[in-house]
């Protein structure tokens, strides 16, 4: 950082020989300013958004997921060669193969945790409406790819627990009076008996989204037994998780993206 | 006894081959310190960062130090470029500075933080880590 090496210049002198002694203690204010400029370097500026009074915790389902690929996913020397597939565990999270191939090719993986995002006009049946917010997808990162993750639990208490059901993402386009349009995503089947994570492939939509911040109205999650033997059920009538359910299962997407090689520090 | 008189001995001899040697640059010791990696470890937990970063607690980064004095030997990892500046040093030591001491191979890390109160970044931050040293 130009900044920081001007500052830099003050504080250390060369000494004729061509080495570099320290001139003068920096003071407390200056040490800050320094830490300042480090974290603008690695992109961290801030403080994260209304964290002033209570620090984030690591026990929702979106930071445990990352702190489960950090520890499982990645090389311990952190060098350019990734980890051995023998070494590579699931973990809590059931990683597949497909996930560690994203992982090797990321520079980025960032999640987006589900909201109750209020979009005027959506008329909800007994779909689930998600919604994420992409805004800080940095810009000119290429989305390598981004799935949705949703937790069934067995936990539930009538008799929609058994049986074979077809989950289906869309993405909803337009809601002029009151009318849904959707486009299909991707769909999962979950069988009776199955606990743990479904994954959907959701990229495409994340690429409109971070495109179109205006077409940004979320995904529509509609719930079919897989006989079509009846309509659609609440999802949580199967079981998935919403966001208002145990933090550590709530749904979110996770995005996988490819560094534009342009350092993006902030001006200050 | 006599191993350590023939060291000694040894000793002396190349620190006088080294005093006689035309190319030595005189401004600098025989002793000084040459170019080699030096452990630093950045330290997240001190910065009082950890209320974002989740993770590591901090990285060992390492860093560059020492001079580049002829000779320049193979320890030091030296490019060709590096070998004729300090040849022209000696010749002209006001005009040409001594080549830098730098780090030639450098690792990414990774670092897990904290965007809001409820969304995560896992970044690879390439060349942070120094894994070897030269002169350049």
């Amino acid at each position: 950082s130009t900044a920081a090496a001007e500052r830099m210049s003050g504080l250390y002198v060369d000494n004729g020989f061509d080495q570099t002694i320290v001139h003068r203690v920096i003071s407390q204010r200056e040490k800050r300013e320094v830490e300042h400029e480090i974290l603008n370097l690695l992109g961290l500026p801030d403080r994260p958004k209304n964290t002033a009074a209570r620090p984030p915790q690591v026990k929702r389902s979106a930071p445990k997921f990352l702190l489960d690929i950090y520890k499982n996913a990645l090389g311990e020397d952190e060098d350019e060669k990734p980890i051995g597939e023998q070494q590579r565990r699931a973990g809590e999270f059931d990683l597949t193969g497909q996930d560690f191939r994203a992982i090797d090719q990321s520079d980025v993986i960032m999640t987006f945790a589900a909201r109750n995002h209020h979009v005027p006009g959506v008329r909800h049946e007994r779909g689930k409406r998600l919604w994420f917010d992409v805004s800080e997808v940095p810009p000119g990162e290429h989305i390598i790819s981004a799935e949705l993750r949703l937790y069934r639990s067995m936990d539930v208490k009538n008799w929609r627990k058994n049986g074979s059901y077809m989950i289906t993402a869309y993405r909803v386009l337009k809601t002029e009076n009151g009318t849904r349009e959707l486009q299909y995503v991707d769909a999962v089947n979950t069988t009776a008996g199955k606990e743990g994570w479904l994954t959907l492939n959701v990229s495409e939509a994340l690429d409109h989204w971070v495109n179109n911040p205006d077409g940004n109205k979320g995904l529509y999650l509609s719930v079919h037994p897989a006989d079509r033997s009846v309509h659609e059920v609440r999802p949580e009538d199967v079981g998935i998780v919403g966001f208002r359910g145990n933090p550590d299962k709530q749904p979110f997407m996770v995005g996988y993206f490819k560094s534009s090689g342009i350092r993006e520090s902030k001006v200050r | 006894q006599k191993r350590d008189a023939r060291r000694k001995k040894k000793s002396e001899s190349s620190s006088l081959d080294y005093r006689n040697n035309p190319y030595t640059d005189p401004g600098v010791q025989y002793n000084s310190r040459t170019c080699k990696i030096q452990t630093l470890y950045v330290s997240f937990r001190d910065l009082k960062w950890q209320d974002w970063i989740i993770a590591p607690d901090g990285y060992d980064a390492y860093y560059c130090s020492g001079e580049c004095n002829f000779p320049l030997n193979a320890h030091m990892n030296a490019t060709n470029h590096a070998i004729v500046q300090t040849l022209v040093h000696l010749v002209s030591p006001g005009k040409v500075p001594k080549p830098c001491c730098a780090p030639t191979k450098l690792s990414p890390i990774s670092v897990l933080y904290f965007l809001d109160e409820s969304n995560v970044i896992l970044k690879k931050y390439k060349n942070m880590v120094v894994k070897s040293c030269g002169c350049h």
